[in-house]
Parts: C-alpha cells; structure tokens; sequence
C-alpha cells in the first residue's frame, strides 16, 4: 500500500 | 498542492525549452543540471512498466521524460555552440556517488527498483546545484531563467504542503521524500529572495559583488 501511494506522486 | 506543484513543474520546463527554442541558444543553461533531472526521471519512472496509476499520471511521466531529454538534446547537439561550457564546470559525481551510497544505505525496501527510486529522489533535491553554481559564477541570469529556476523551486515546495495535507488527510506520509524535499527547496532560498527583491522588480537577477 506504501508502494502504492508512492507512485502516485511525479 | 499536488496539481499545482505538477503544474509548475511542467511550466518550468516549458519556459526551459521556449527558452532555448526562441532564442535558438542555450546560453547561462546549465547542461550538466539537465543531465540530472534526466537521470532523475528515468530511474524514477521505472515504475510505468510495473505500475499504472492513471493516464494523468502515465501522461505526465512520459511528459517528464520525453522533455528533458530533448532539452539535453537541444544543449548537447542541436545548439551546441551556444552551450556555456566553460561555465558549467560544476563536478557531478559530487552528487550523483554521494546519492547513490546514500540511496543504497537508507531505503524503503533494498530492491533493484526501490533503491533506483530513493536514488532519484536523493538526486533530485541536489540537481539543481550545478545551475545555482553557474549563476554564481557568471554572477547574472536572465530573466527568463530566473523564471525557469522560480518554478521549479515552487514545485517542490507545493509539494511540501501536499504531504502535510496527505499527512492530515491519510495518514500518509514517506520519510525519504519530505526530508529531500525539504533540502530540495532550502537550497532554492538563497534565489527566491533575489526573484522576489530584483527579478519581480523588473530588475535583472545579479548577484551582489
């Protein structure tokens, strides 16, 4: 989930 | 914060590379930043093979890559002859060995893709120094790359306050990007208080004697 949210960002 | 912070990012680079296509000369711009910031997107992105978010999110990434990749392009071949290299003297393997010890010793999770991220992140908050060390050589910058450096110092600091709201709002929160973060927009200080005293004044940014 950590990962997940991370990737969301630029 | 988050949009914005995206927005002036992509504003930064397109006044980047209106820039140097209008005046068709890549003067006062520092290559060797451009090769970072390129580094810094393909060692991040990696994740658009693995992980997809949303077509706002896949867009932009190509975005980011596809972009400073030209502007290294239009620096190294195209305009090359305007290229200030004996300006640009900066050493990048000050940065770029430093982060990645740094990235291999403090990461979320030690895989290949998850140290390539933490990598990008470290090198990112000090990519710019080579350009902040090119204006302080020649002393000056033009207007226009003062507006570049203006937006690409606000993007991370919106970002700040976008991981204050995530942090109110999700309880979400990544240790390694606010600290880089943080520095990342520390070391735009020292600029922003010349652009906001002489560049908004109409006043050329010059560094004092």
């Amino acid at each position: 989930n950590h990962s997940r949210n991370k990737h969301d960002e630029l | 914060f988050r949009l914005l912070g995206d927005l002036s990012h992509v504003i930064a680079i397109i006044i980047l590379l209106l820039k140097i296509w209008k005046t068709r000369s890549c003067a006062g711009i520092s290559g060797k930043s451009q090769i970072l910031f390129a580094t810094v997107f393909a060692t991040r992105y990696l994740d658009l093979l693995t992980t997809f978010v949303s077509i706002y999110n896949t867009l932009m990434k190509w975005m980011f890559l596809t972009t400073s990749f030209a502007t290294i392009y239009l620096i190294y071949f195209k305009f090359r002859a305007t290229y200030d290299k004996n300006h640009d003297t900066f050493r990048i393997e000050f940065l770029i060995i430093p982060s990645l010890i740094l990235a291999l010793l403090i990461n979320h999770e030690f895989t290949v893709f998850e140290v390539l991220w933490t990598y990008s992140i470290y090198l990112e908050s000090v990519a710019i120094l080579p350009q902040l060390f090119m204006v302080s050589k020649t002393g000056e910058a033009e207007s226009i790359t003062s507006h570049y450096l203006f937006a690409l110092g606000c993007y991370r600091g919106l970002y700040i306050l976008n991981w204050i709201y995530r942090y109110v709002t999700e309880d979400f929160h990544d240790l390694i990007a606010i600290v880089a973060g943080i520095v990342q927009t520390v070391l735009y200080c020292d600029f922003f208080y010349l652009y906001v005293t002489k560049v908004l004044k109409g006043k050329k940014l010059q560094l004092p004697a």
